[in-house]
């Protein structure tokens, strides 16, 4: 497993260690006396099955919650992500408990391509406009210059 | 106190994701 | 100043502190209920042991004097494993950012940063719908214009088609024809004048 899964295997062990180790057979007998003078292997034979019992319980347990919280996973993947952080040192970004600072991060991509989009379309549509506005002011020209022909002719005329 | 936290470090996690798809809907449906 | 360790929460899904108690009242139920067991095994035993003088209530003494020594080490070593897990394994390094907020480092941006991106967008988008409608004017002028200048082509090929009309009759250009045809009317009269003169 991973060094997160072996740490927190490492120190639930530790801490059954410590706790059978002060919960010692001695402690056991000493605490019930009366009986282990009467019965000393059956009190032993009980002190065993005892301990036997809540390791397996409180391993149990502890399988129980790495399978619930999904843990070898979880150990796993922040493995890999502390791993990639190591080589900095500043304290890394958390969330500032504002909810629309925060996304303003997760949007600023997004408003930042559709900017370009935006800039994009204006370009072609200004360079668009131009070469209308060219044409239009070709067409005015044209139609005054039509407009004098036809004066000048009605002037003839007349 | 406690699902107030899982509450809220959950939707730290999802709702940016949730947040962007409308936005980026939001931002198509004008570029259309 | 209880740390809602919600970095963590948001990674692992749940937070630390809560997983940890869980344990904790996990393994006390575990401790509690096996020394349960353990005294009833030794009351059954003591009951099939004949002339024992040792009653329940001396047992539950000795019961009760074991659990309390062995909780008291169980919560100094249960402390012990929780700080341990709290510093060591459930826990979000300060310096790691989890994957989803990434964007948080690539894209740092302030509130005014913000503000002025979104006002640039507005007037660009602005600027893209007036640029949009001068454009459709414009090619509402152009197709207004070519109208226009259908119009006057017409106009011109009218009095192109006068004068062509004018040089199949002969008459080239049409000003002198015209002062021509205005001269001969004026003979005309004159001779028309005379002769009346003469019938006279």
């Amino acid at each position: 497993g991973s060094g997160g899964a072996r740490l927190f295997a490492a120190v639930v062990d530790t801490f059954l260690e410590k706790l059978v180790a002060a919960g010692s057979y001695q402690r056991f007998a000493n605490c019930y006396r009366c009986f282990y003078d009467l019965q000393p292997q059956l009190t032993r034979s009980i002190y065993d099955q005892f301990v036997s019992q809540l390791q397996a319980s409180i391993q149990e347990e502890i399988q129980e919650v790495k399978n619930e919280g999904n843990l070898e996973r979880l150990f796993d993947s922040l493995d890999k992500i502390v791993e990639e952080a190591k080589e900095r040192e500043e304290p890394a970004w958390r969330p500032s408990g504002i909810p629309e600072e925060d996304m303003r991060s997760a949007l600023l991509p997004h408003l930042l391509k559709h900017r370009s989009h935006l800039r994009r379309l204006l370009r072609d549509r200004q360079q668009d406009n131009s070469k209308v506005a060219q044409c239009v002011l070709a067409g005015r020209d044209r139609i005054a210059e039509l407009q004098q022909l036809i004066q000048d002719r009605q002037q003839a005329w007349q | 106190f406690d699902e107030l936290i899982v509450e809220t470090a959950a939707r730290r996690k999802q709702w940016p994701k949730k947040i962007l798809v409308h936005a980026i809907q939001a931002m198509k449906a004008e570029q259309n | 100043s209880v740390d809602p360790m919600a970095y963590e929460a948001q990674f692992f899904g749940f937070t630390p502190q809560t997983c940890l108690l869980r344990v904790y009242i996990a393994f006390q139920d575990y401790l509690f209920e096996m020394m349960l067991v353990v005294e009833g095994v030794i009351l059954k035993k003591l009951d099939g042991i004949p002339g024992c003088n040792i009653s329940p209530s001396q047992i539950r003494k000795c019961t009760e004097k074991f659990l309390l020594f062995m909780k008291e080490h169980f919560d100094k070593l249960f402390g012990k494993m929780e700080e341990m897990l709290l510093q060591l394994v459930l826990n979000i390094p300060k310096n790691v950012l989890l994957p989803e907020d990434r964007v948080q480092e690539q894209y740092p941006c302030s509130r005014e940063q913000f503000q002025a991106l979104q006002e640039e967008l507005r007037q660009l988008q602005q600027q893209c719908r007036a640029e949009g409608a001068a454009g459709q004017a414009l090619r509402a002028e152009l197709e207004e214009q070519k109208v226009v200048r259908a119009e006057l082509e017409k106009i011109l090929e009218w009095f192109d088609g006068l004068e062509s009309v004018c040089r199949e009759h002969g008459t080239g250009n049409f000003k002198e024809s015209f002062a021509f045809l205005t001269q001969n009317s004026k003979k005309l009269q004159e001779v028309l004048k005379d002769v009346e003169e003469k019938s006279k």
